[in-house]
This record gives C-alpha cells, sequence and structure tokens, in this order.
C-alpha cells in the first residue's frame, strides 16, 4: 500500500512498541555486568538520575501538553527508559568489541553522557508518537493542535538543561546501535543533527566556543592538514 | 528508504565522543 504520513507513525509506533513491550524497565542483566565491571559503581547515580528526570520530564510535558496529559507524559518516559537501556547495551557491547575492553567507568560515570542518550532516547519515542516535530519541517502531524508542536524539537534539551552540541555526539552512534529505527525516525533524528549544526550549536552559551577556543590555544588551528587526509 | 550518512571513522566510537577513551 502506497506510504502516507498516517501509515508512516502507524508504523513507527507499531515497531517501536513492539520492541519495547518485550523488556523491561530495569537494565540487563548484560549491562548490569558492564556497571558491575566499573572501576565505580554507576548503578545508583543511573537510577537516581533517571527518578529525577522522571519528574521533571512528566511534568514539562504536562505543562506543554496539558495538565491531563501528565500520566501520557510518564508513559512516553517509561518507553523512553527501555530504549535508553537497550541503546545503552548496545553501543557499550560496540566499544567492547572495537575497544577490547569491559570496563567503561569514565563513560558510565559521565553524566552528560546518560542525559544526551535518555534525550535522544525521548526524542525518538516521541517522534514515533508524532509529538516531536519541527515547526517549519516537513512532517508537521501535529498540523494546527498546538500540543503536538509544544514539545517539537529542541524542547526535550530545555527540560535537561542539555547543550545541543552534547546532544548532537549520541545521534549517530544511537542510529548504528538501533538499527531497527524506521526511516521516518531517522530522518527525525538527521534533521535535529542538522538543525543543531546550523543554527542551535552557534547560540549564545554554546560549550562549543569554549572548545573551540581552547583547540586554538592548544596550536591545533596551526596544523596544516595534507589534502589526503 | 532513507540513507543516514555516517560521517564517522572506525576509530571514533562514544567513548572518544565523550572524551572518555
Amino acid at each position: 500500500p502506497p506510504q502516507t504520513p498516517i501509515r508512516a507513525a502507524m508504523t513507527s509506533i507499531q515497531q517501536l512498541r513492539s520492541d519495547l513491550l518485550s523488556t523491561g524497565d530495569q537494565p540487563s542483566t548484560n549491562l548490569y555486568s558492564y556497571f558491575e565491571n566499573c572501576t565505580v559503581d554507576p548503578t545508583q547515580d543511573v537510577l537516581k538520575r533517571l527518578e529525577t528526570f522522571d519528574q521533571e520530564f512528566s511534568q514539562s510535558f504536562g505543562q506543554a501538553v496539558g495538565p491531563r496529559c501528565i500520566v501520557l507524559g510518564k508513559q512516553r518516559f517509561t518507553l523512553g527508559v527501555r530504549l535508553y537501556y537497550i541503546v545503552m547495551e548496545a553501543m557499550l557491547k560496540s566499544e567492547e568489541k572495537r575497544l577490547s575492553v569491559q570496563n567503561f567507568s569514565k563513560l558510565l560515570n559521565d553524566s552528560t553522557f546518560h542525559t544526551s542518550l535518555l534525550a535522544c532516547a525521548l526524542e525518538v519515542v516521541m517522534a514515533a508518537y508524532g509529538e516531536s516535530c519541527f515547526k517549519a519541517g516537513g512532517y508537521n502531524h501535529g498540523g494546527g493542535d498546538s500540543a503536538a508542536t509544544d514539545v517539537c524539537f529542541p524542547w526535550i534539551l530545555d527540560v535537561f538543561n542539555l547543550a545541543a552540541f552534547d546532544f548532537y555526539k549520541v545521534i549517530e552512534s544511537f542510529i548504528k546501535a538501533y538499527p531497527t529505527l524506521s526511516k521516518d525516525i531517522v530522518k527525525h533524528l538527521e534533521t535535529c543533527e542538522n538543525l543543531i549544526m546550523e543554527r542551535i550549536a552557534w547560540r549564545t552559551g554554546s560549550p562549543l566556543f569554549e572548545l573551540l577556543k581552547q583547540e586554538h590555544d592548544s596550536g591545533a588551528a596551526e596544523q596544516v592538514e595534507t589534502p589526503a587526509s | 528508504s532513507h540513507d543516514y550518512h555516517f560521517g564517522l571513522e572506525d576509530h571514533e566510537g562514544i567513548s572518544e565522543l565523550f572524551d572518555c577513551d
């Protein structure tokens, strides 16, 4: 049958739901093993962070969509956490294979990494439900419905007080780690990526400016690259 | 199908992106 925006949205939801309904709300045994292999076990921090973000996300979702939607926000958050755990485990498996190490203590105790990964998982869930779109984008399922546009990207960055530049870092690894994402969701993430690269990362206060300054101060800018590289 | 452009090299994993390598 021909692909329509409604059919595409339904496919995205069904696919994601079937993946996430078969998994639990807690880290899998394998993911726990990665936590236990760390020099500093991140388990308690991971769980505490999720508890805090659960409150913040549900409240902000309710404010944006409507007070009666706090429950809906909680449901989205639950699905987002499941996806966060699945993708984190897949990323760690891939890193273990690539680096031949099992101790990811530094990464797994990095709050920005967890926040970015969780934000990306929630962005995927909201995009699957047609809640996150782009006001000037080509696939705004909400049409004139203000509720559907209030949680549009980069709304999630404000909720978690996350720098766009840090969110950008997880997108490609997320898509690699979860290869069954529907093409509409991949397209959505790519649009987020483009928005960050073209606009959001250059806003006042972005950590990108400090990084560029550090690069310049370290003399990296003076090094001339060969045409091949 | 939608073809995402993967730009990272093989030596650039999530650990490097968060300076945790």
